[in-house]
C-alpha cells in the first residue's frame, strides 16, 4: 500500500476551460438558489418548523445534554463559598470578566455568599443613569444587531434571518396543544364568574384574570405584583390563589401613582383615579409588520450579555405588559459566535416573550436564555418557572400567562422608564 | 443570555447606536 502510495505517477490532464467555467457557474446557481429559497418548512398551521441548522460544530453541540449541564452549573455556583475565599474568588472573576466592582451593591464581597449570588448582584442607586430617549438599553451588554423587520423576518445576523412568528409565538386558539393554554381570547366570550374550561382544567374566570370579587393587587411595590394565576403547565397551579391582599392605604396609593406615572409616560390620559374601566390603547393582537398603524414600522435591537456584565434587565421604555408565553427550549450558547453559525439561534433557546404595548403601539421584549444562564426571572411574576426538569413540551409551544390583575386600569403590568423588571440567573 | 426587542414604531424612527458597540442600562438606544 506503501507502495502504491508514494510511487503510483499521478497524471495531470488538462480540462477544457468551458467545463470549468460551468462548473463553476452550477456552484454559484446553487448556493444562490439556497439563499433564495431557504428550506422553510410550514406545519399544518402554516407556521415554520424550526429545526436545527448549521455547520458540523453546532451539530456536536445539538448533541450534548445542555440543559443538564446548565443545571448542574446552576447547582455547583449555588454552594456556598468560604467567608475568606469570597473577595479573591470574586476579584479574579471581576479580572478575568471585565467587572466594576465600584458600582455593585453592597460593596463588601463578602456578602456574596456564592458565584450566583454575585452574578446576579445589584447596582448602586444612581450608577446607570437614564437618558431623556424614548428607548433606552434595558441591559448593560453589546448591540449584536438591530434594524427593520420586513416580511415578518427578524435578521439575526447579516443574511440570516428568523421567523417573527416562531419567536414571539403565534396564537392558535383551538389547536389541542396541551402546552398552549389560556390567552385572552379564549376569554373574550366569557361572561365575569362563568367557569372557562381550556385543556379540560375548569377555573374562574375571576381567578384567572382577576376581577372585582379577586384580591386587589399586592402592596410593596412592582417587585410584589403578581400576575393573574398563570396559564402554567402543571394542573395543579390553576385554582391557587396568588396573595395579592392589600395591606395598606398607602402603598395602594403608591402603585395607583406609579401606574399613573406609566400612563403619563406612555401618553395616555387615563382616569387612573376613577373606576378601573379605561382601556385607553387599542389592543394590538398581531405582531405583523403587516398590521403596524400608518406610518409605522416594526424594529427590532439583540443585545448580548457577557459573563461579566450586570445581569439584571430594566424596562426600556414605559409600557405596559400583557402577557408572557414561556417558550422551553434548548440553552445553546448565545454569544456572537453561535449566533453567526447557529440559524435560528434565538428561536431554538429557551425565552420567555413579555408582549405588550408602548405609546407607539406594539412592544415586545424577549429574554433568552443561554447554556450558562438558563434561568430567567421575571420580578412580576411568580408563576414563572424556566429551566426545570421535566417532559419537554412539543417545538414551538409555550405556556402563558397575563397580568390582566396587575393593574385595571391599564389592563397590563405597567412599567416606567429603566425600572427593573427581572434578571438572568446562572443555572 | 441575550435580550431580543421588537417595537413598533414611526418609520422616522432611528438607532443611536452602533452593531458592536458596548451599552449600559438607560443609555439612549433610539429616539425620534
Amino acid at each position: 500500500l506503501f507502495k502504491a502510495w508514494t510511487e503510483t505517477p499521478t497524471k495531470w490532464y488538462p480540462i477544457p476551460i468551458a467545463v470549468g467555467a460551468l462548473l463553476l457557474v452550477v456552484i454559484q446557481y446553487r448556493k444562490n438558489s439556497r439563499k433564495r429559497n431557504p428550506e422553510v418548512v410550514l406545519d399544518q398551521d402554516g407556521v415554520e418548523v424550526v429545526k436545527l441548522k448549521g455547520p458540523w460544530q453546532v451539530h456536536v453541540m445539538g448533541a450534548l445534554p445542555l440543559r443538564n449541564l446548565s443545571r448542574l452549573w446552576g447547582y455547583m455556583n449555588s454552594l456556598q463559598l468560604p467567608v475568606w475565599f469570597r473577595p479573591y474568588g470574586f476579584k479574579m472573576y471581576a479580572l478575568a470578566f471585565g467587572c466594576n466592582l465600584d458600582e455593585i451593591d453592597p460593596d463588601d464581597l463578602q456578602k456574596y455568599a456564592s458565584l450566583g449570588d454575585f452574578f446576579y448582584r445589584k447596582l448602586k442607586p444612581g450608577a446607570r443613569p437614564v437618558d431623556d430617549a424614548i428607548l433606552v438599553s434595558p441591559a448593560d451588554g453589546t448591540v449584536l444587531h438591530f434594524g427593520t423587520i420586513k416580511d415578518s423576518r427578524v435578521e439575526q445576523v447579516k443574511g440570516i434571518t428568523y421567523s417573527l412568528d416562531a419567536l414571539l409565538g403565534v396564537e392558535r386558539p383551538g389547536t389541542p396543544t396541551a402546552a398552549v393554554k389560556s390567552t385572552r381570547s379564549d376569554l373574550d366570550n366569557v361572561n365575569d364568574h362563568d367557569f372557562a374550561n381550556v385543556n379540560g382544567i375548569e377555573y374562574t374566570l375571576d381567578q384567572l384574570i382577576g376581577g372585582q370579587n379577586s384580591p386587589a393587587r399586592p402592596a410593596g411595590g412592582t417587585d410584589s405584583r403578581s400576575p393573574s394565576p398563570s396559564g402554567d403547565p402543571a394542573p395543579q397551579k390553576f385554582g391557587e390563589q396568588v396573595d395579592a391582599s392589600v395591606n395598606s392605604e398607602a402603598n395602594l396609593t403608591d402603585t395607583i401613582a406609579h401606574d399613573a406615572g406609566v400612563a403619563r409616560d406612555m401618553g395616555v390620559s387615563a382616569a387612573v383615579e376613577g373606576s378601573p374601566v379605561a382601556r385607553p390603547i387599542a389592543r394590538r393582537r398581531s405582531t405583523s409588520d403587516k398590521d403596524v398603524r400608518p406610518g409605522n414600522s416594526l424594529f427590532f435591537s439583540v443585545i448580548y450579555l457577557a459573563p461579566g456584565d450586570y445581569h439584571r434587565f430594566h424596562s426600556p421604555t414605559a409600557w405596559v405588559v400583557e402577557k408572557r408565553r414561556h417558550f422551553v427550549g434548548e440553552l445553546f450558547s448565545v454569544s456572537p459566535f453561535m449566533a453567526k453559525r447557529l440559524e435560528n439561534l434565538f428561536v431554538l433557546n429557551e425565552r420567555v416573550a413579555l408582549l405588550g404595548r408602548w405609546r407607539h403601539g406594539f412592544f415586545g421584549m424577549v429574554p433568552v436564555g443561554a447554556t450558562n444562564v438558563g434561568s430567567i426571572k421575571v420580578n412580576f411574576d411568580q408563576e414563572l418557572r424556566t429551566n426545570v426538569r421535566g417532559r419537554r413540551p412539543p417545538p414551538g409551544t409555550y405556556t402563558e400567562a397575563v397580568y390582566s390583575a396587575a393593574s385595571p386600569i391599564l389592563n397590563g403590568q405597567p412599567l416606567s422608564f429603566a425600572e427593573e423588571m427581572g434578571g438572568f440567573c446562572l443555572g | 443570555s441575550t435580550i431580543v426587542l421588537i417595537f413598533e414604531a414611526p418609520s422616522d424612527f432611528e438607532f443611536a447606536v452602533q452593531a458592536g458597540q458596548k451599552i449600559k442600562v438607560g443609555q439612549k438606544l433610539g429616539d425620534l
